[in-house]
């Protein structure tokens, strides 16, 4: 049923209207909200198709409940995702729709001044810690506690395939002033 | 502290007084400077709207630069943070490794206070002689060949050279450079419009905030408002050179880039309150 009204939708945005924007401002704002409720739907489903792509072979039962929720982050393009903020563990789970495999820098909205990023294979990898710049902070309607973007290379993604990575705050009680030295 | 530049072994990338971005490629012989702009919107008949663009007069005007720069450093990538004015700012990056520069712009709210319909621009200026030739392309495949002031299937004479020349883009504008064999290209998040004005120069759309309908059907002028204020546009644009004596990988590594832009991987995030890696 969810997928159903995501197809109803995406009917919906093959308007010519809705593909080039001369549709009115409230028709627009609609379309918009229109997208963002089947997208949130959409997430029960990547959710459960992910927890089916993570059992590694052979193995029958699904991940244990804590790792079986997947949330997208819709505010990338404002740099803001509520789950990383507000945890200070998390995992990241990549999902590569192209056909080749991807390599690619991720950039993950942040509250701490620490992190650690492993791979599936407990490896530590290589990360920066980068200022959101001031203007994206301050755009009206970005409610987000971020102020930092976590910075890693995922490497070699497969293709319609995906990677994993664990991250952890270091030094949790870190304060929140933005010092120089970050 | 002290650094002014970013760019890695490949570029050498600084800002000058006026919020200037210019590129100088360390392995070959090709410079650019990158600067934001804008067209007065017309109002009075035939006026910019949402399914026209038309500029008051066939003139560009200059964005005053009352803002500042940081430069940070560091082992996967550098970034120069450029707050132009109060509606235009971007940041510039170079990841390591990676043959390509980024631009993430931010335009809005774009201001309405004077009663001027406004058309941000973003122009890269390179030292390539093009003759007046460019590409988009209007489909996401293959590229289309522009001429400035021209039409394949009749003499044009355009009354509105800017309008005139401007071009769909899906993914990617370029331009290049047959004695020197270089390639200059812009790979777009979305669809924008664009043109090259002047040779060696790539000029693309970013947003427009304009105060008439185009009487063309929609009803109300292109004013988009969020929060009450201009809405705010965000994007992102990757500058890339290319050596046309190696075209096969050239137009390979292009396609890739453009996908990888368009198509990037799914971020999913799985919320693991006091568990440890191992039982992650």
């Amino acid at each position: 049923e969810d997928l159903q009204l995501f197809r109803e939708v995406m009917g919906v945005m093959q308007h010519h209207d809705a593909v080039t924007g001369t549709e009115k401002q409230h028709v627009a704002d609609d379309y918009a909200k229109l997208l963002y409720e089947v997208m949130v739907k959409g997430e029960k489903i990547t959710s459960s198709a992910m927890s089916e792509l993570l059992k590694s072979p052979g193995e029958r039962k699904e991940p244990t409940e804590p790792f079986r929720e997947f949330r997208s982050c819709l505010l990338l393009n404002i740099s803001s995702c509520e789950p990383t903020e507000n945890s200070k563990s998390f995992g990241v789970t990549l999902y590569n729709a192209r056909s080749h495999r991807v390599s690619t820098y991720v950039r993950i909205p942040v509250k701490g001044k620490a992190y650690i990023v492993k791979d599936q294979l407990g490896n530590e990898l290589s990360t920066q810690l980068l200022p959101i710049p001031l203007p994206v902070r301050h755009i009206a309607g970005r409610h987000s506690n971020a102020t930092r973007e976590l910075v890693f290379h995922a490497v070699d993604i497969p293709p319609l395939g995906h990677q994993s990575y664990y991250i952890d705050e270091k030094g949790a009680n870190s304060t929140d002033e933005l010092t120089k030295a970050d | 502290e002290t650094a002014t530049s970013i760019g890695g072994d490949l570029y050498d990338i600084s800002v000058d007084d006026s919020g200037k971005v210019t590129i100088e490629w360390k392995t070959k012989n090709m410079k650019v400077s990158q600067g934001f702009n804008y067209y007065k919107g017309e109002k009075r008949f035939r006026p910019s709207g949402a399914y026209v663009f038309r500029p008051l007069e066939s003139v560009m005007h200059n964005l005053e630069f009352t803002g500042s720069h940081e430069v940070y450093r560091g082992p996967l990538v550098e970034e120069l943070h450029i707050i132009i004015n109060k509606f235009v700012s971007q940041t510039v990056r170079v990841y390591k490794g990676e043959k390509r520069i980024e631009f993430d712009w931010v335009v809005g709210p774009i201001p309405i206070e004077d009663h001027i319909a406004r058309e941000v621009v973003t122009r890269y200026s390179s030292n390539l002689a093009s003759d007046g030739v460019f590409y988009t392309d209007s489909n996401g495949r293959e590229m289309i060949k522009r001429v400035r002031y021209f039409r394949p299937t009749w003499n044009v004479d355009l009354a509105e050279p800017i309008a005139g020349n401007y071009y769909p883009i899906t993914t990617k504008i370029s331009l290049q450079d047959t004695k020197k064999k270089l390639r200059m290209s812009v790979l777009t998040d979305r669809a924008q419009g664009g043109t090259s004005m002047r040779d060696g120069e790539l000029e693309v759309m970013l947003h427009r905030r304009l105060l008439v309908d185009d009487s063309l059907g929609v009803g109300e002028p292109l004013n988009e408002v969020a929060f009450g204020q201009g809405l705010i546009a965000r994007g992102v644009h990757y500058l890339i050179d290319s050596d046309l004596q190696d075209l096969e990988n050239t137009v390979l590594h292009e396609k890739s880039l453009a996908q990888s832009l368009a198509l990037k991987p799914w971020l999913l995030v799985t919320p693991v309150h006091h568990s440890t890696f191992e039982q992650w």
